[in-house]
């Protein structure tokens, strides 16, 4: 039997909105220490990484290891019928087929369910080695979703170059070049506005724009980004989820021929 | 001219 229950559901209709658009279809593999997802892109050149703690739930119970797999566009159909302050259920049997989504409304007036069937899914599970990143940078994930917007207007690259004095984000196309340079911040008064760079050497990546941009659907979950990045190796964007654990990112970087 | 890598190449398949 698996049941988790999340007083404000917003959290996963966010978490939906975070990955839909990279995701058609993915496995949610739930065990005792809670909810783990990870899926590429169908081109294999991303891959998100989900993991919510059990311990973030207001209840959550998972007898045996189970993995769902779930059409993300018939779950979204669901969550949208979800208030966001309604209260979420979602409720399997050990081996089931289908999985129930219930919404109680606050003063419990108003109690929905509905049934969705699981589907087969191959599961694909890379091993992700731990790694020193040379440059890790912190900053406001709002501030990072209208950096990926507006530079996507002037290429299909973006370059990302980071050293002790700040981080820039550059492209260029047939319009034009676009540079942004953010510095670290002397002082703030809110640390979810901070600009933070811890950096051992400095490094110049280039990314696809597209993927950036989709990662950034991620911005409501937090108010602040993370970006790991090494030499030749994917880069990592990581939002935090509040008590529950983060969503992170993966992707390659483009490479001279 | 940029290639596009992809993820495979620097992760395992376990």
């Amino acid at each position: 039997m698996f049941e988790a229950r999340l007083v404000q559901c917003s959290m996963l209709k966010k978490v939906l909105e975070a990955i839909k658009e990279l995701l058609n279809e993915a496995t949610f593999d739930c065990s005792d220490a809670g909810i783990q997802l990870q899926a590429m892109d169908n081109s294999h050149v991303s891959l998100v990484s989900l993991n919510l703690r059990s311990d973030g739930f207001d209840k959550y119970r998972c007898d045996r290891n189970l993995s769902m797999g779930i059409n993300l566009a018939s779950m979204t159909k669901i969550m949208k019928c979800a208030g966001n302050d309604d209260v979420l259920t979602i409720k399997a049997q050990d081996n089931a087929d289908n999985v129930m989504f219930m919404f109680e409304s606050q003063n419990q007036e108003k109690v929905s369910d509905y049934d969705m069937k699981l589907i087969n899914l191959d599961q694909e599970h890379l091993g992700i080695p731990e790694t020193d990143y040379s440059c890790i940078i912190k900053m406001p994930s709002g501030e990072f979703a209208r950096i990926c917007r507006d530079l996507s207007q002037f290429g299909e690259s973006v370059v990302i170059s980071c050293t002790k004095e700040g981080v820039k984000f550059s492209a260029a196309g047939d319009v034009g070049a676009a540079n942004i340079k953010l510095a670290q911040t002397a002082n703030v008064d809110k640390e979810e506005e901070a600009v933070t760079i811890e950096m051992q050497e400095p490094v110049t990546l280039t990314f696809a724009c597209r993927y950036l941009n989709s990662f950034t659907k991620a911005t409501a979950l937090s108010p602040q980004v993370q970006l790991s990045m090494s030499a030749d190796v994917p880069l990592v964007v990581e939002y935090k989820i509040g008590d529950f654990g983060h969503i992170r990112y993966y992707l390659a970087p483009k490479i001279e021929e | 001219a940029l290639r596009q890598c992809l993820l495979t190449g620097f992760f395992m398949n376990i």
